[in-house]
C-alpha cells in the first residue's frame, strides 16, 4: 500500500502559478453563478410586483369577502328575515287596535253629546246643566292629539315596510348558507370570467417558461462548480518546455476550453429570461386592464356593496320595528287610560241626566 | 327615531 507522500510536489514556479490560475477560475465560477442567482432574484422579484402567480391561482377561488361572511352570521344570528317579516306584519293589527279604542272613546263622547243636545232642545232653559260640548272639550282635544300621532305613526310605517322592501331580497341572500351565497355572487374575482381566455393562457405558459428557464440555471450552476481545472501538468510542461509559465495566457485559454460552452449558456439563460419579463409584463399589462374593466368586477362590487348594505338595513329595520311595536303597546296603554275616563263621565253624565228628568217630570 | 314620542301624552291630564 505505498502511497508517494512527494507525488504533489511541484517546482515553486509552478505552485505560484496554479494558486493565480485557482483564483482566476474562482473568480469566472463566482461571476457566472452570480449571474444566474441574481437574475433568479430579479424574476422573482419581478412577478411578486405583479402578484404572479397568485393572481392567477385564485382565478378558480370564488370566496365570500370575510366581512360579508361575518355580516351574514350577524343577521342569521338575529332571526334573519323571518324575524322582521312577522313584525312588519304585525304592524297593522297594532295599528288597527289602537284606532278602535280611540274611536269608540269618541264615539261614547258623541253619542251622549247628541242626546245632551236633544233634551236642551225639547226643554231649553229647564235643561240647565253644563253642555256636555262644553265638558268634553279637553277630552276631544286629547282625542285630536292621539289622532295625530297616530297619523304619524302610519307615515313610520310606511317607511319601514319600504325600507324592507328595498333590501329584502339582499337580506334574504345574505342569510343563506355559505355555499349559496358564494354561488350568487356575480365571480368573486373578475378573473374567473378570464379563466381560459387568451390572456390568461398567454400568461400561465410564460410563468411555466419562466419556471423552465429558472431550472435550468440550477442545473448550469450544478455543471459549473462540477467542471474539473488542473493546470499542474500544463505548468509543468510549460517550464520543462520554455523555461518560465506564461500563467495568463495558459489559464485563460483553458478557462476558455473548460467553462467557454457554460458562459454561453448563462448568457442565453440570461437573455432568455429577459424576454420572457418582458412578455410577461406586457401581458400582464392586458390581464389588469381586462381585471379592472370586466363588467362582471363592476357585478361583482355592485352585489358586494348591496349584501353590506342590506346588512346596515337589516340593523336599522330591526330598530325600526322594535321602536313601532313599542309605541303601539304604550300607546295601547295610554288609550285605554283614556277610554276609562270617557267611559266615566260618560256614565255620570248618564246618571245626572236620569235624575234630572225624573225631576222635570215630576215638576 | 322614526315613531313619534308619546312622553306628552303619558302625562293624564286633571278634569276641573
Amino acid at each position: 500500500k505505498f502511497t508517494d507522500l512527494f507525488e504533489k510536489m511541484v517546482p515553486m514556479q509552478v505552485q505560484q502559478s496554479l494558486s493565480i490560475a485557482s483564483s482566476r477560475k474562482a473568480d469566472l465560477v463566482n461571476r457566472l453563478v452570480g449571474k444566474l442567482r441574481e437574475a433568479t432574484n430579479l424574476c422573482n422579484g419581478v412577478l411578486a410586483s405583479l402578484n404572479l402567480p397568485a393572481a392567477l391561482e385564485d382565478l378558480s377561488g370564488d370566496s365570500v369577502p370575510q366581512s360579508i361572511l361575518e355580516k351574514s352570521r350577524a343577521v342569521v344570528q338575529q332571526g334573519g328575515l323571518h324575524s322582521i317579516e312577522q313584525l312588519i306584519k304585525d304592524l297593522p293589527e297594532l295599528l288597527q287596535r289602537n284606532r278602535e279604542i280611540l274611536d269608540e272613546s269618541l264615539k261614547m263622547l258623541d253619542d251622549e253629546e247628541t242626546t245632551d243636545n236633544e233634551l236642551r232642545a225639547k226643554f231649553s232653559q229647564r235643561w240647565n246643566r253644563t253642555p256636555s260640548g262644553d265638558l268634553y272639550k279637553p277630552l276631544r282635544a286629547e282625542g285630536s292629539n292621539f289622532r295625530n300621532v297616530l297619523d304619524k305613526a302610519v307615515q313610520a310605517d310606511q317607511v319601514v315596510r319600504e325600507r324592507y322592501n328595498t333590501h329584502c331580497e339582499m337580506i334574504a341572500l345574505l342569510c343563506k348558507p355559505e355555499s349559496e351565497l358564494c354561488a350568487a355572487i356575480p365571480s368573486a374575482n373578475p378573473a374567473n370570467t378570464l379563466q381560459g381566455s387568451e390572456v390568461v393562457n398567454v400568461l400561465k405558459a410564460q410563468l411555466q417558461q419562466l419556471d423552465e428557464v429558472k431550472r435550468n440555471r440550477e442545473v448550469l450552476e450544478e455543471e459549473i462548480k462540477a467542471v474539473t481545472f488542473d493546470m499542474t501538468t500544463k505548468f509543468l510542461t510549460a517550464l520543462a518546455q520554455d523555461g518560465a509559465i506564461n500563467e495568463e495566457a495558459l489559464s485563460t485559454t483553458e478557462l476558455d476550453t473548460r467553462y467557454g460552452a457554460h458562459t454561453q449558456r448563462v448568457k442565453q439563460n440570461l437573455c432568455a429570461q429577459d424576454d420572457l419579463l418582458a412578455q410577461v409584463q406586457t401581458s400582464h399589462q392586458e390581464f389588469a386592464t381586462l381585471k379592472q374593466s370586466n363588467a362582471e368586477a363592476n357585478n361583482r362590487e355592485e352585489v358586494l356593496k348591496k349584501l353590506a348594505s342590506a346588512h346596515d338595513s337589516y340593523v336599522e329595520i330591526s330598530s325600526n320595528l322594535k321602536e313601532g311595536t313599542k309605541f303601539y303597546n304604550d300607546l295601547t296603554e295610554i288609550l285605554l287610560r283614556f277610554q276609562n275616563k270617557c267611559s266615566d263621565i260618560v256614565f255620570a253624565r248618564k246618571t245626572e241626566r236620569d235624575e234630572l228628568l225624573k225631576e222635570l217630570q215630576q215638576s | 327615531s322614526l315613531y313619534p314620542s308619546l312622553e306628552d301624552l303619558k302625562v293624564d291630564k286633571v278634569m276641573r
